[in-house]
């Protein structure tokens, strides 16, 4: 039984106040293929130790909006690599070369038909659940995938009777 | 404060083999990694008890196919702790890669060992119904931990999108290659390994014989699953768990001994001078056999002429002879006559000639097994086996000496993920 105090059990409710903003056009789609390192593979040990100003852990949850009315207010605590990587993203124009590419890439990864376009498959795929760490890094070649050099089918069994 | 954790967790010279800030790589260089739920990164969803278990069962998982053993730490300062798991929202736990709220990402994972959850989710403990599986996301994550990158197969753990667990999902055959690629295999001695036979009806009423493979190692042991190349899941257990009666520390051997057509079916197990016979139909062992004789029984009353300790034994049903072994001799043992079989004991050398010269373990063999999969006898030494050639080896090749060992081989090659746990996780 979950410990609650509240009688209509409000104390226990997951409070769905933050919902992840959903990938719903191109702009977010960019912005969703550039986190995980399919427009540039992602440095991700770096990422871990850059230091974001001011002390993060006080501070409260800055959803979304209040992170992007600090971008627009141009607050300098923001650091660079931050409004760097969105900037980087918002360059991509949607039919650029370069996110045609990214997203092809982003679909074969998932298995889905590669169209190159941003289909509802395409959307329903980048709005399911996963793991934050990139799909992509410097450093590390997905073509060999660890499993290439893994003799994927088991061992014949010389099984008798 | 907590935001200090981060930056004590910057690479420590020898805490952490640190090669390359990347996936695909060895992450560790020890065997025995520690782990802790941050006091700071408690969920607000499950007990803490319940955090724990979970993220018990998800280091024991990694445990089960990997070198490495886990082990909780509460107590060491945290920069000694290799593995720190928390939970958070949004910005949490000084961490620089916010949580995006409720959908979408639910964790990550940092190659210097932190894996921090967005408490936003709604994580279920297994097997409770909808939510996202906290022990199928920690299973993820430790992967990358241990320096596993996204792998886009269908059924990998290791895929980067959330598919809702399957009831008891587990690591799969390609998975577990994968960690095996970066830490190696498992390999160690065994007490003993045996083949347990027993006859069963099927729904039809047909009498049928099965078996089951059996690996024994000090007071733990693994069934051995031939047709899926690998242990059972959750293996290993503690030998009281399955074997009622037998010393829990563990043993020196266990043959069974069976004839289909002298109807002689019994199980025995040795331990120093000592042995004890099991009782299949209560599962545990006889206090008091049908014949009237009481257990544990010295081994020389129930084997006359056979010293003790022994090293290990196996039954040939070729010949109804156990073969006993001890140092470096072999003692041929007649069941129906009861007796030690003339000219015995002989040396091992000589009653199991190598094939290829100075390939053979000697003397002081760890286990003698034959093997209904393989239909085969093999000894087992340290981290390796020797085939003993049988009979159909030599009707196509009659050159081979009978009982001739073939060239040694490691166990790893042949018998998959046979891999210890820590001590403290046998219990999860």
């Amino acid at each position: 039984e979950k410990l609650f105090h509240s009688r209509d059990r409000s104390d226990v409710k997951i409070s769905y106040s933050h919902q992840a903003e959903l990938v719903t056009d191109k702009n977010s789609a960019e912005i969703f293929l550039s986190r995980y390192g399919f427009v540039h593979p992602v440095n991700w040990g770096e990422v871990q130790f850059k230091e974001t100003p001011g002390d993060p852990y006080n501070e409260d949850f800055a959803g979304e909006e209040d992170l992007l009315s600090w971008i627009q207010e141009g607050d300098s605590s923001v650091s660079r690599a931050e409004t760097d990587s969105d900037a980087k993203v918002v360059s991509m124009t949607t039919e650029s070369p370069a996110f045609i590419s990214a997203l092809r890439e982003f679909q074969e990864m998932s298995g889905l038909p590669v169209t190159g376009l941003f289909d509802d498959a395409t959307k329903a795929a980048m709005n399911t659940p996963r793991c934050g760490v990139p799909d992509k890094e410097t450093g590390m070649d997905t073509a060999d995938d660890p499993q290439d050099n893994v003799s994927s089918s088991a061992p014949e069994m010389d099984a008798t009777d | 404060k907590p935001h200090n954790h981060l930056t004590s967790s910057a690479p420590k010279i020898g805490r952490r083999e640190v090669r390359g800030q990347e996936w695909g790589h060895m992450a560790f260089s020890k065997t025995v990694l520690k782990w802790r739920l941050i006091g700071e990164g408690y969920s607000s969803q499950l007990t803490i008890e319940d955090q724990r278990q979970i993220f018990g069962v998800a280091f024991r998982m990694w445990s089960e196919v990997t070198p490495l053993e886990f082990v909780e730490d509460t107590r060491s300062p945290l920069e000694d702790v290799d593995i720190r798991l928390g939970f958070g929202t949004g910005r949490h736990l000084g961490c620089n890669q916010k949580f995006d709220g409720t959908g979408r990402e639910f964790a990550h994972a940092w190659f210097l060992g932190d894996i921090h959850f967005d408490d936003d989710e709604h994580f279920t403990a297994p097997n409770t119904g909808s939510g996202i599986s906290l022990l199928k996301v920690a299973v993820h994550e430790i992967g990358h931990v241990l320096g596993l990158p996204h792998i886009y197969r269908t059924g990998s753990i290791m895929q980067p999108s959330y598919l809702p667990q399957e009831s008891g999902f587990e690591m799969d055959w390609t998975d577990r290659k994968a960690i095996q690629h970066l830490y190696g295999g498992c390999s160690g001695r065994f007490n003993t390994v045996f083949d347990w036979i027993r006859k069963e009806r099927t729904q039809h009423g047909e009498a049928v014989v099965r078996f089951n493979t059996y690996f024994m190692r000090d007071g733990w042991y693994w069934l051995y699953e031939n047709r899926n190349n690998r242990t059972r899941y959750g293996d290993p257990v503690a030998l009281q768990v399955g074997w009622h009666g037998i010393p829990t520390d563990g043993v020196d051997a266990c043959v069974h001994v069976w004839n289909r057509k002298a109807d002689t079916d019994a199980v025995y197990f040795f331990k120093g001078t000592q042995y004890w016979r099991y009782d299949n139909d209560n599962d545990r062992v006889f206090t008091v056999d049908p014949e009237g004789h009481h257990y544990p029984r010295p081994i020389s009353e129930g084997f006359p002429g056979i010293p003790s300790p022994i090293d290990t034994v196996f039954y040939d049903r070729r010949d109804s002879h156990m073969y006993f072994f001890r140092g470096t001799n072999v003692y041929a043992f007649s069941v129906a006559a009861n007796r030690l079989s003339r000219g015995f004991p002989r040396k091992i050398t000589a009653v199991f000639p190598a094939l290829t010269s100075g390939d053979h373990p000697g003397g002081n063999i760890d286990a003698a097994y034959f093997s209904y999969t393989h239909n085969a006898v093999f000894l087992f030494k340290d981290t390796r086996f020797w085939r003993v050639v049988g009979g159909r080896d030599r009707q196509r090749r009659p050159f081979q000496p009978r009982n001739g060992l073939m060239p040694h081989r490691e166990v790893e090659e042949q018998w998959f993920d046979i891999c210890n746990v820590h001590p403290s996780a046998l219990k999860v």
